[in-house]
């Protein structure tokens, strides 16, 4: 179940006559470098491997249990340490769910939006989406197309230039017949001061039950600094991580969550509309690690 | 006075750390740091000197050797040199989905507009849902021509079009926009040789999203193997980014970057210099 690169350094530690420092300390440097090369933060790999480092030396393996096996175990509290507590995407009873899906440019929103509406269309529910991009060239067409095919109702209005008053509309509307109503917004990033506020005031007028932010899996060590930014401006409730189909191990991800306390609740493998998994810490965790 | 050993490896520990910071990928971070330890192994220094300031330079000097190790490409160059020849240049755009690849477009074809050059755009995005409305927005804002077939119709068919179109009609410079796709992915990598294979363009160029980790590394060899790469363009640099997958895709293709990408606007496109990396790089 483990990473490749993980599983070599453990089985040098394995292999090593006894364990001393030297087989401790080169553990950790593999880990270290697994970790860098899945885009984890810096600090975020230096604080962990310095404390494994640490807790390699001082605790020693419980009876029955090996050296290896204990090392195994470590490693993997202080990686799901990370991930904080799963946590599943929940439906609110007796109101229309709101959610509200924010993140950087091309982090893969629409194309989200409409994977998770498909995903709770199939399972009974009525679902409506909202076009709140009123920025993007083609964004209401590409949102309409995608819902088309999801089999949902999109509320969007091509040429509208207030996306906080159509946010509000649209929900308002879809709410009246729809058990989820989902909405999507323009790409912004943290040096975007306008529409980092425009996103306050959209979450504002909209009141979401819960504010999903889509983290491209390829994003690295600005993640942190970015969904910490977005989290200053609205609550996150949950995180999505997108094209892990791709050769990217979601590192980014992980200091997302890290820095905002948001679980990665969903993850998207691919551009189709199927393409969409609830997360697996330890399915995203062996991928991270090689 | 030569600096020890311990003190050297402090130091450019310290200098690998803020590589990594900076998105610069772990195997580029790592050449780089040996250049410099090389650089820096019996180096004598003066008493006034600061080794950690001299460290600096001499990684500064590392960085810029290898943004500047590629064979120049002056994108006005290629494309006055193909008109010379009476055809149009044709400049082929891909990367991985979200990269930027459409709106750089836009960009680049206001720019050349504005160098007195007509531009034909190609709706090669015939996969992704408004791939091709949202090209068309851009070329009914901007003026430009715009060749585009249904969605659903062959990519390298509707590129072979725009060619056709701009040599019948005396237009510059054909761009080529094509949908997103994963390098891993087999049939659309088999797809964009296609496409390459069909439109025989000038430039090939990668586009590729600057807040990219370790990632750059992967998407740019394999591009580079697959289909090859003349030339990048590296958007979201407004972002905060720090640069360093510039770097990374310098290093792995040893072409260089040809632009920035510095906002969603128009405008917001600017030649690349290694200044605009090196500075943010090593802040
Ligand atoms: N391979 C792959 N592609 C994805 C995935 N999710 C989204 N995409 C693609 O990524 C690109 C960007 O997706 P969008 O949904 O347009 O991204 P966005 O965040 O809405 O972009 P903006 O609205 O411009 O900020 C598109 O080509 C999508 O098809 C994924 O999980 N895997
Ligand atoms: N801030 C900023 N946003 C950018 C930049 N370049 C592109 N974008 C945004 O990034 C998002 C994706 O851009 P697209 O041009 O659709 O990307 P693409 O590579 O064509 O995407 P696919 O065709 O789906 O693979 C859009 O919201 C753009 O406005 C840039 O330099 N800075
Ligand atoms: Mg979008
Ligand atoms: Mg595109």
């Amino acid at each position: 179940k483990l990473g490749k690169a993980l599983h070599g350094a453990l089985q040098k530690l394995a292999r090593a006559p006894h364990v001393d420092e030297e087989t401790v300390r080169e553990l950790v440097r593999d880990l270290q470098r697994a970790l860098l090369q899945a885009d984890v933060n810096v600090q975020l790999v230096l604080d962990l491997t310095r404390r494994l480092e640490e807790r390699l030396r001082k605790e020693s393996p419980p009876p029955g249990m090996s050296r290896r096996e204990h090392a195994v175990k470590l490693v993997y509290e202080e990686l799901s340490g990370l991930l904080g507590k799963p946590s599943s995407f929940e439906l609110k009873k007796g109101a229309p769910t709101v959610v509200l899906m924010v993140g950087l440019q091309g982090s893969g929103k629409t194309t989200s939006v409409a994977k998770l509406a498909y995903h709770f269309r199939k399972r009974g529910l009525r679902v409506g989406v909202v076009c709140a991009d009123t920025f993007r060239a083609g964004a209401y067409e590409q949102l309409s197309q995608l819902g088309q095919r999801a089999g949902v109702e999109v509320w969007g209005e091509p040429g509208a230039d207030d996306p906080v008053a159509l946010a509000r509309r649209g929900v308002e509307e879809l709410g009246r017949r729809c058990d989820l109503v989902l909405v999507d917004s323009a790409g912004r990033h943290k040096e975007e001061k306008g529409l980092m506020e425009e996103m306050r005031r959209m979450a504002e007028a909209i009141g979401p039950d819960e504010v999903m932010l889509v983290v491209d899996g390829t994003l690295g060590q600005q993640a942190r600094d970015q969904a910490e930014a977005f989290r200053k401006v609205t609550p996150l409730g949950s995180i999505l991580v997108t094209k892990l189909d791709g050769t990217a191990k979601g590192g980014g991800a992980l200091s997302a969550v890290a820095a905002t306390g948001a679980p990665i609740k969903f993850i998207g493998t691919g551009e189709h509309l199927e393409d969409l998994e609830p997360f697996s810490p330890p399915r995203f965790m062996a991928r991270l690690l090689g | 006075i030569e600096l020890s050993p311990s003190d050297l490896e402090d130091i450019l520990w310290d200098l690998q750390v803020s590589l990594l910071e900076s998105d610069v990928a772990v195997p580029v971070a790592d050449e780089l740091i040996n250049r410099v330890k090389n650089k820096l192994t019996g180096r004598k220094l003066g008493l006034r000197e600061d080794p950690k300031k001299v460290a600096e330079a001499v990684l500064e000097e590392a960085m810029r050797e290898i943004l500047e190790a590629g064979e120049k490409v002056d994108l006005l160059q290629v494309v006055k040199a193909k008109n010379e020849r009476n055809e149009p240049a044709v400049l082929v755009f891909f990367g991985i989905n979200g990269t930027g690849k459409t709106t750089t477009i836009a960009k680049l074809a206001k720019y050349l507009q504005e160098r007195g050059l007509r531009v034909v755009l190609a709706a090669s995005d015939t996969f992704r849902a408004g791939g091709i409305e949202q090209l068309e927005v851009h070329a009914r804002r901007l003026g430009v021509e715009l060749v585009k077939q249904r969605q659903g119709a062959d990519a390298a068919a509707v590129a072979y079009d725009a060619i056709s179109h701009a040599k019948a009609r005396g237009f510059q410079v054909v761009l080529v926009d094509t949908a997103g796709r994963m390098q891993t992915d087999r049939d659309l990598m088999d797809e964009m040789r296609k496409i390459v294979r069909v439109t025989r363009p000038d430039l090939r160029i990668f586009v590729g999203d600057a807040l990219t980790g370790n990632d750059a590394v992967e998407q740019a060899r394999t591009f580079n193997q697959e289909v090859g790469i003349d030339g990048s363009i590296l958007c979201k640099m407004d972002a905060d980014a720090r640069g360093g997958a510039a770097l990374s895709i310098t290093y792995v293709t040893g072409k260089p970057i040809l632009f920035l990408g510095v906002g969603q606007g128009y405008e917001d496109l600017v030649e690349f210099k290694p200044e605009l990396i090196l500075k943010p790089l090593l802040e």
